[in-house]
């Protein structure tokens, strides 16, 4: 899954 | 993860555990909008849908979880519990702050990542999280005099959306494809709100005096 649309901040 | 985003996670998980105290130290909630705290569980009940679904680390899934017990905690504290329930302003919080969500929500629709209900719901979460506080805040200058821990408990909340926007600085030099401006302007958003809030808190530090925000 391509990163940047994954929020990995909280 | 880079010292700032620590920096400004350690900083949340410290504004709630001072609201946290507050209450069950003084069995009172006087100073605290019900408001801003209903406004907070939906920030972290929208934006961590993916708390089932994505794994990123123990860290992040613990902590996701500490924000929604402990926000649904407070909430029903203020609500129902029997000693605290009865030292809510209740006349004082009156903002009306289904707008706020109205607002955040419609925002969301046409501001988001992509079209899919999770980045529509994470939008609507950083946009509801930046005007949360504005309850609290009316609730402060309307209660005249604040107590330390509520003084200490809005810094810390205010501090740590500004330590996010060094984090996302740091990650904007330091990462190839690092674009989150819906969470960069929101998050600026957010901390500038807390300005005068910061500029009167810093004046009763300064001169060790009772933290009045004028009327």
């Amino acid at each position: 899954v391509q990163k940047e649309s994954l929020h990995d901040e909280l | 993860m880079n010292i700032f985003r620590l920096a400004g996670d350690m900083t949340h998980l410290m504004s709630i555990l001072v609201l946290l105290l507050k209450i069950y130290a003084t069995k009172s909630c006087s100073g605290i909008s019900l408001k801003t705290q209903e406004l907070y569980a939906v920030v972290f009940l929208a934006r961590y849908l993916d708390l089932l679904t994505d794994f990123f680390s123990l860290y992040n899934t613990v902590m996701k979880v500490v924000f929604i017990v402990s926000s649904l905690a407070i909430v029903w504290c203020m609500r129902y519990h029997r000693a605290v329930r009865r030292t809510y302003d209740r006349e004082l919080d009156t903002f009306r702050h289904y707008f706020l969500i109205l607002g955040s929500f419609v925002l969301a629709l046409i501001f988001h990542e992509k079209f899919t209900v999770r980045e529509i719901f994470w939008a609507f979460s950083i946009y509801l999280e930046a005007v949360a506080i504005l309850p609290q805040l009316v609730l402060l200058q309307r209660s005249g005099n604040v107590d330390n821990l509520t003084g200490q408990y809005v810094f810390f909340l205010g501090a740590y959306r500004g330590f996010y926007i060094l984090n996302w600085i740091y990650r904007y030099f330091t990462e190839a494809h690092f674009g989150r401006w819906i969470a960069s302007i929101s998050g600026l958003v957010q901390t500038a709100l807390y300005a005068d809030f910061f500029y009167y808190y810093f004046l009763s530090w300064k001169n060790n005096a009772k933290l009045k925000l004028p009327a």
